[in-house]
């Protein structure tokens, strides 16, 4: 999958992939003091492209808001909803609303279903439906935090650990193997990197071909951008 | 006196290092990238230009620059809502125009942007389009006007058809002896590979300057090989096309009037081609065809009073009587036209024609209408009403003062088509051409039926003809995914008998047919679909009730904006980047429709659509987020 870090106020991203073995579970987000948690698993294409890249990406998440006493399993395949411990089951071929007194959710048929947890984070997660015949590609899903400023300065996990931001310096452009990707040095939690400019997309709005947008990509797997090495976050269990 | 040497103004401050095209056509489905690369040498800013000409009839799908790392993408908009935002960039004349007529075929696209010194810049440009199968077989054009010698110059087309590829031709105006075996072509039987890449020194007008001997027009025409009864179904991604265009059938006779344009305004070159032509296309008649000629200014004069059999006789007393056809008087199209429906009526009545055989107008024109009814919507809701929908009426528009519009809608109307007739020295082909493309048709009232529980958002499936060596292409949904079998029938009316035929139409295994390459082959279908659909909505937004018209037209632009074509109804915008005072200058690209073509021309290339937009980018909230790619 691949991660990308949108940092506005200096009109620039960063990004990164992680590619492990299919059916690993990454932690996403875990904030201690408001009891969430956000996990996801990966799915590997069905055979190895031409290309000999095998390519991972999340087919299910997880989601925990304990103080709420709410639960989201979501996959490619439906969308278990549990809460009070009352379970609700909806599909992605549906089109609904669900209003809680804690948890809103937006279900639009086979594409997005967007979560608003009371006083703590608003999300969406996109469906990436493939032809079922595709010889490669499975169905998957992305995860886009929509609204996380109600969350604690302790919030972690691979997308958490970037939501109150991330201080960073870029120089010594140069070219790069690619001519239109030049290379530069980042200068980050105390490292030196060398990253390349590149664009990796955001299918929110088209989620057939995505929107390119330009960040600096950090290499091998996002080592020296993340604390500590992504293995850090393989956990065993979805909840 | 002292010889001054004057410095070379023309010196090379901008290098095109890399100019490629890279075209791939799945099942007849064309996605074409232009890329071009250029380093600003100078020790200062300047402007550099990307000028690139495509199809008319494709749709751009994407433009990108990209300066220095910085990527500007173009962005598709609804081209009036655009408009009204962009107000104060028109006002302040702040923005160009990108895309402009070009000839018959083509239309220009072309950018400028500042540069900063030493600094590289990427041009990519993409289009598509679905190839059309006139007599016989379809054509890539891919026209190549590159400045200088380039470093990288390379052609690369794959074609991949499943069907089977028949052959494959390629020719260039600019192919001389020593660049014609550069043409590297591989044809196995469902792929072509094509690929032409000069060196540096192999471009060079002569040795050691900077002109190049590349420019013009590289050609591939190319045709697949057609199955017997119910043609081909291509089924990928949940979308499928269906390819009918069936070998060896017999050809349907015709009854064709020619109602032929002798106004003043005709004459000279006008009248002597329209002769030429006409004497040609009489020679191509056959024994079983009927026909009648109809000559007309603010009179009317027919050949003789009914259609007559294409005899070898007659045909030579036809040619006689079109050789002294001349030009005098003021254009009465109305009497003209309801003259040779008449004919047509009564003939049928009175049992003179063939029972099955097709019965057709060909009006010959190159103007307005200034005689007898002269009102435009008027003549066209008479001759709608006298054809009662029983005959085809082709257009064909001389000249560019013709009023296209009111031809084209006149035709599409009766079932037929019209097109623009370039004035050139080959006026005379050109109508010839036309003529060839309509004058077979093997199938009356074709209809292409689907389970309707399988299938929905289907393009037209009933075709009031089927040409020789053209070829009708549907296209739909399948409401189940998961699906891989449905049934398929086709019907028309033949020449002897009626054509019916149902079968099983089946996904083909991309993975089995191109192993290693199907990864290539993703949305092509449903592209090809959408293309198909606003092509097939924007032309009925030109003919029916005004509500019908307002429904297609709205449904074309939500297609456009969802696949992102540029289309009549939408304009690309591209930002440029800013300029050192800080001004920022939006670009758009059009689409221009025949009549702006038409406008272009009578302007001597003068014209520049010169809508000015600024940019609007309808931002997101910026994310975290983890996603595939």
């Amino acid at each position: 999958p691949h991660f990308m870090i949108e940092l506005p106020d200096r009109e620039d991203a960063l990004c990164f992939n992680i590619n492990d073995k299919p059916g690993t579970i990454f932690n996403l987000v875990r904030d201690p003091t408001s009891g969430i948690l956000v996990n996801g698993q990966t799915i590997g294409d069905k055979k190895t492209p031409p290309d000999g890249k095998i390519n991972t990406y999340f087919w299910r998440f997880g989601i925990v808001h304990k103080t709420l006493g709410v639960r989201l399993d979501v996959s490619t395949e439906d969308i278990w909803v549990l809460q009070d411990g009352k379970q609700v089951k909806l599909l992605w071929s549906d089109t609904a609303g669900l209003k809680g007194p804690n948890v809103d959710l937006l279900l639009t048929k086979d594409r997005s279903l967007t979560v608003t947890l009371r006083d703590s984070v608003k999300f969406v997660i996109l469906l990436h439906k493939v032809w079922k015949r595709h010889p490669y590609h499975r169905d998957y899903l992305g995860f886009y935090t929509l609204d996380s400023h109600l969350l604690s300065p302790s919030v972690h996990g691979l997308l958490g650990q970037f939501y109150h931001g991330i201080e960073y310096e870029v120089s010594d452009l140069r070219p790069g193997e690619v001519p239109e990707k030049p290379d530069a040095t980042m200068f980050v939690k105390g490292q030196e990197l060398n990253v390349t400019r590149g664009w990796q997309r955001d299918f929110r709005r088209d989620v057939k071909n995505g929107e390119n947008v330009p960040c600096w990509f950090i290499h091998s797997n996002g080592t020296g951008l993340l604390d500590g090495d992504f293995t850090d976050y393989i956990v065993s269990g979805l909840f | 006196a002292r010889s001054l040497q004057k410095r070379s103004t023309n010196e090379l401050t901008v290098e095109v290092y890399s100019v490629t095209v890279d075209c791939t056509v799945t099942s007849r489905f064309a996605h074409t990238v232009m890329t071009s690369k250029a380093l600003n040498r100078a020790n200062r800013s300047q402007e550099i230009f990307f000028e690139v000409e495509l199809p008319k009839t494709a749709f751009i799908t994407n433009f990108s620059m990209e300066i220095d790392g910085e990527v500007y993408v173009g962005e598709v908009k609804e081209k009036e809502k655009a408009k009204k935002q962009y107000e104060k960039a028109v006002s302040s004349g702040q923005t160009a125009g990108l895309v402009k007529a070009s000839g018959r075929k083509m239309e220009k696209f072309s950018v400028s942007v500042n540069i900063a010194a030493k600094s590289n810049v990427t041009f990519v440009l993409t289009y598509e389009e679905l190839l059309q199968r006139k007599l016989g077989q379809y054509e890539i054009l891919t026209r190549v006007k590159p400045k200088q010698p380039v470093q990288e110059f390379k052609i690369v087309t794959n074609i991949y058809e499943p069907q089977g590829i028949a052959f494959v031709n390629t020719h260039a105006n600019f192919l001389t002896n020593e660049l014609l075996p550069l043409v590297e072509k591989t044809v196995t039987d469902k792929k072509a590979h094509i690929s032409f890449s000069p060196t540096l020194e192999q471009q060079r007008k002569c040795q050691g300057c900077d002109e190049t001997i590349i420019e013009g027009d590289f050609i591939i025409k190319y045709d697949v090989n057609r199955a017997q009864g119910l043609g081909d179904i291509h089924i990928v991604n949940g979308y499928f096309v269906h390819f009918f265009a069936p070998p060896d059938l017999p050809r349907v006779p015709k009854n064709v009037v020619f109602v032929i344009d002798r106004s003043g305004s005709m004459s000279g070159h006008k009248m002597h081609q329209t002769r030429e032509a006409l004497q040609a296309i009489l020679k191509d008649l056959h024994e079983e065809d009927h026909f009648a000629l109809v000559a007309f200014d603010n009179s009317i004069e027919v050949w003789r009073e009914s259609l007559t059999k294409a005899t070898k006789e007659n045909l030579s007393e036809a040619s006689r009587y079109v050789s002294n056809i001349h030009s005098r008087g003021s254009t009465n199209i109305n009497d003209a036209m309801m003259r040779g429906v008449r004919m047509l009526i009564e003939d049928r009545e009175e049992k003179k024609l063939p029972e099955r055989s097709i019965d057709m107008i060909l009006l010959l024109t190159d103007g307005n209408p200034d005689g007898g009814k002269a009102s435009l919507p008027v003549i066209q809701k008479n001759v709608r009403t006298a054809t009662g929908g029983n005959m085809t009426v082709f257009c064909l528009g001389f000249g560019n003062d013709v009023d296209y519009p009111f031809l084209d809608v006149m035709s599409r109307e009766n079932k037929g088509l019209a097109r623009r007739i370039f004035e050139g020295s080959d006026a005379t082909v050109q109508l010839q051409g036309f003529y060839e493309e309509v004058s077979s048709p093997l199938l009356l009232e074709v209809d292409l039926r689907y389970p309707d529980n399988a299938v929905d958002f289907l393009t037209t499936n009933h075709f009031n003809q089927l040409f020789n060596g053209s070829e009708i292409v549907v296209a739909g949904r399948l409401t189940d995914n998961d699906l891989d079998n449905f049934l398929v029938e086709v019907y028309g009316q033949g020449f002897e008998e009626d054509f019916n035929v149902q079968g099983q139409a089946s996904a083909v295994d991309w993975d089995v047919i191109y192993p290693g390459e199907e990864y290539i082959f993703g949305d092509f279908t449903e592209r090809l679909w959408a293309y198909l659909t606003i092509q097939q909505l924007l032309d009925k937004s030109k003919t029916g009730a005004t509500d019908e018209k307002a429904n297609a037209t709205a449904k074309a632009l939500d297609m456009a904006l969802l696949y992102s074509f540029v289309t009549p109804l939408t304009s690309m915008v591209v930002t440029k980047p800013k300029t050192e005072d800080g001004t920022e200058s939006p670009l758009i690209a059009d689409k221009l429709t025949e009549e702006q073509r038409q406008l272009a021309e009578r302007m001597s290339h003068r014209y520049v659509p010169t809508r000015a937009h600024y940019p609007v980018m309808n931002y997101l909230p910026p994310t975290h987020f983890v996603d595939g790619d």
